[in-house]
């Protein structure tokens, strides 16, 4: 899929 | 999650351990900028508005909640705790706030991913955790004496950015997991405002020298 989302980091 | 995110990580969360022991235990927050605890607190609480909806894992959960309950509560101990906030350098601690948080909202209303709240305030959360060791690094300036647990506090607060961003270097090779440019540029923004403050911190540890800052 690639991009940031969903936001996975902290 | 690779070993990069997982330093980040641990690094953060120990910052925010040396920085309860001092307050907890020694009943001191000399040193610390409160501006700055509150920017945080502000910072995670816009960060982590999806902590209930967007489920990652038990672990981002749970580091979601550490991260939110320790910010406040250091905000807390500051402001109300009647032994801890006598040790409040508040006459130092002057940085204003909104020069931060207004042209960051901005900031975030004007370039973001997308267009929807959320997305607005997590573009917003980084863009204020780039600044927000800023009233730290002035006060510190300041203080000119800084001690050991304030020191750490400040140099693991720093290297956790530096670790995520060598996080996100690994995901982009091994990955197919790219993070937003806005991101980059928030966490280089961030750690290189606190190159300086390595520089000398390093100093001091090659040389077991107590910390100071140039005038």
């Amino acid at each position: 899929k690639g991009g940031s989302e969903p936001h996975d980091e902290l | 999650m690779n070993i990069f995110r997982l330093a980040g990580d641990m690094t953060h969360l120990f910052s925010v351990l040396v920085l309860l022991l001092k307050i907890h235990t020694i009943k001191s927050c000399a040193g610390i900028s409160l501006k700055t605890q509150e920017l945080y607190a502000i910072v995670f609480a816009t960060r982590y508005l999806d902590i209930f909806t967007n489920h990652i894992s038990p672990y981002n959960t749970i580091m979601k909640l550490i991260f939110l309950g320790s910010s406040f509560s250091i905000v807390w101990y500051m402001r109300y705790h009647k032994i801890v906030r006598r040790s409040y350098d508040k006459d130092q601690d002057t940085f204003r706030h909104y020069i931060l948080i207004l042209p960051c909202l901005i900031l975030a209303l004007l370039i973001n991913e997308k267009f929807t709240f959320k997305e607005v305030m997590w573009t917003f959360s980084l863009y204020l955790e780039a600044v927000a060791i800023l009233p730290q690094l002035v006060l510190l300036q300041r203080t000119r004496n800084i001690d050991n647990l304030t020191g750490q506090y400040v140099f693991l607060l720093g290297a956790y950015r530096a670790l995520y961003i060598v996080n996100w270097i690994y995901r982009y090779f091994t990955e197919d997991h790219f993070v937003h440019w806005i991101t980059w540029v928030c966490g280089l923004v961030q750690t290189l405002l606190c190159a300086d403050f390595f520089y000398y911190y390093f100093q001091s540890w090659k040389n077991n020298m107590k910390l100071q800052l140039p005038a």
